[in-house]
């Protein structure tokens, strides 16, 4: 979609129209829809089936979670051309903003994937605790991004909100390496506007501090998957070379 | 930045669906 240059402050007919665009892209490119992790909420793991994935070795496991990690980017991916003037960036600056925000924007999914009240996410077609990751060998990391999970659904954000977040967590213009960041910062802007005028009207202005609050966990959680990341890689430097998905290789290591 | 992320930019270059 074209990007629509106008004026500051933008006029009310473009924050709707962009919110409007905003909102379908989300709509089109998430994964999972929202009935249907509704409908499949209490569809658990067996005790055999947890015990299937405890069971496998650590580079096993690493394996498979980074091939449904690199899923969940392909969808944000999609997203991140679907958001109005992302495309008119230059390439540098749109690999720069997905290298540096694709795995924030997974973690922000993830919690429409997430059940509260048993603390379960959605995982290979059923819901499972962070028992399921165990084999991992990154507890610390999966109770962290649990957490995350949690804190986010407590805001109870719609699937506008939703949307409208996840623009804002990638159209960043404070990542390092841009080309055109005044480019970027105008986007940004225009989303902020976009995010204020929503909550606004949803009568939850109240939301958008906690939102830019959870920025920083996202950017710590980040950091966590790429320290625990090295230290698989040097313990198991052929698994991730020879066997590991080719994006996820490109974006994390 | 495009040589080091060739399936990124190639997923870029893509039309959407």
């Amino acid at each position: 979609p074209e990007y629509p240059y106008c004026p500051y402050p933008p006029s009310l007919l473009h924050i709707e129209e962009l919110c409007d665009s905003i909102v379908r892209s989300h709509r089109d490119t998430s994964q999972f829809r929202l009935e249907e992790l509704q409908a499949l909420r209490w569809k658990l793991f067996s005790r055999e089936e947890i015990h299937a994935y405890q069971s496998k070795s650590v580079d096993e496991m690493w394996q498979h979670c980074a091939v449904r990690l690199t899923e969940a980017v392909q969808y944000v991916v999609e997203f991140a051309k679907r958001i109005p003037g992302f495309r008119g960036l230059g390439q540098n600056d749109q690999i720069t903003l997905l290298k540096t925000g694709s795995m924030e924007v997974v973690l922000v999914r993830m919690s429409r994937c997430f059940n509260t009240e048993n603390s379960t996410v959605f995982f290979d077609g059923k819901f499972g605790s962070t028992e399921l990751f165990k084999s991992l060998g990154c507890g610390d990391l999966m109770v962290a991004v649990f957490d995350f999970a949690h804190s986010m659904c407590a805001l109870r954000l719609t699937e506008q909100q939703m949307a409208l977040f996840c623009s804002l967590v990638l159209i960043n213009p404070d990542r390092p390496c841009l080309e055109d960041r005044g480019r970027v910062h105008r986007m940004r802007r225009d989303l902020e506007v976009c995010l204020s005028h929503m909550l606004h009207r949803d009568n939850q202005e109240s939301l958008q501090h906690k939102l830019y609050q959870k920025v920083s966990v996202l950017q710590s959680l980040c950091s966590l998957h790429v320290e625990k990341l090295h230290w698989f890689s040097q313990r198991y430097p052929l698994t991730v070379h020879s066997v590991f998905p080719p994006l996820y290789k490109e974006l994390f290591t | 930045l495009k040589e080091k992320h060739k399936i990124l930019h190639r997923l870029l270059q893509n039309s959407t669906s």
